[in-house]
C-alpha cells in the first residue's frame, strides 16, 4: 500500500459519501445517473469475486464490502425508494448502457492477463469502471446547471483513478513484479473521460459560480 | 507465483 493508493481509496469512498450525503440530504437524486450507478455495482460485483474466497487484508475487505454495499444501495434508493425515485431524471437518463457492458465484456474476452474465469471478469470489471461515467457526464450536460454535490461527487470520482495512475507509476518504480497494464491504460482512460469536467468545475471554483457544462 | 496475479487493488 502507498500514499497514492491510500489517497485514492479515501477519495472513491468520500465520492460514495458525498453521493449518498445528497441523496439523503435532498431527499433527490436529480441530476444522477441510475445507469452510471447501475454499471458501477456491476463493476463492484464482477471485480469483487474473491471477496470470500480470497484474503488480502481486513482494510481490503472491509473496503470491497462498502463498496459493494454502497452501489446497491444507491441503486435501491434510485428504483425503489418511493421519494427519491420520482426525482430520477428518467427521460435525460437515456444513455443505452448496455452498448457498454457488451464492449468491455467482448474486449475482456480479447485482452485479458489470464484465460480465467475470475481474471477475465476482473478486466470487465475494469473496463466498465473506465466508461461507466459516461452515462453520468452525458447527464450532466443535459441538466444544465449541476448542483453543488453532484458536481463534488463526480469530481472525487475523476480524482480518485488519477491518484490511482500515480500509484500504478509509484509500483512501477518500486516493485520489480509490477505489471499491471490492464489497469494501467483503462485507468488513464477513465481519467481522460473528466478532462472537460474538470475544467468546467475549475472555472465554477475560480469565478465562485455555479458549475454549468455546455449542451 | 500465486502472490502476483492476486489483485490487490480495489
Amino acid at each position: 500500500m502507498n500514499i497514492f493508493r491510500f489517497a485514492g481509496d479515501m477519495t472513491h469512498l468520500i465520492s460514495i459519501l458525498v453521493l449518498l450525503l445528497k441523496i439523503y440530504a435532498t431527499k433527490s437524486c436529480s441530476g444522477i445517473s441510475l445507469k452510471t450507478q447501475e454499471l458501477y455495482a456491476l463493476v463492484f460485483l464482477t471485480r469483487y469475486l474473491d471477496l470470500f474466497t480470497g484474503f488480502i487484508s481486513i482494510y481490503n475487505t472491509v473496503m470491497k464490502l462498502i463498496f459493494i454495499a454502497s452501489s446497491l444501495a444507491i441503486v435501491w434508493c434510485m428504483r425503489v425508494h418511493p421519494i427519491v425515485r420520482r426525482s430520477y431524471d428518467k427521460d435525460l437518463d437515456t444513455f443505452r448502457h448496455y452498448f457498454l457492458v457488451a464492449a468491455s465484456f467482448i474486449l475482456a474476452l480479447l485482452l485479458y492477463e489470464k484465460f480465467a474465469f475470475k481474471e477475465i471478469f476482473w478486466a470487465f470489471s475494469i473496463y466498465l469502471e473506465a466508461i461507466a461515467i459516461l452515462p453520468q457526464l452525458v447527464l450532466l450536460q443535459r441538466s444544465g446547471n449541476v448542483d453543488n454535490l453532484t458536481g463534488h461527487y463526480v469530481f472525487f470520482l475523476g480524482a480518485y483513478r488519477a491518484l490511482y495512475i500515480l500509484n500504478w507509476i509509484y509500483r512501477y518504480f518500486t516493485d520489480i513484479h509490477f505489471s499491471r497494464w490492464i489497469a494501467c491504460v483503462s485507468g488513464l482512460v477513465q481519467t481522460a473521460l473528466y478532462a472537460d469536467f474538470f475544467y468546467y468545475y475549475y472555472i465554477s471554483w475560480r469565478n465562485n459560480a455555479k458549475l454549468k457544462l455546455p449542451a | 507465483s500465486e502472490e502476483e496475479d492476486k489483485h490487490d487493488e480495489l
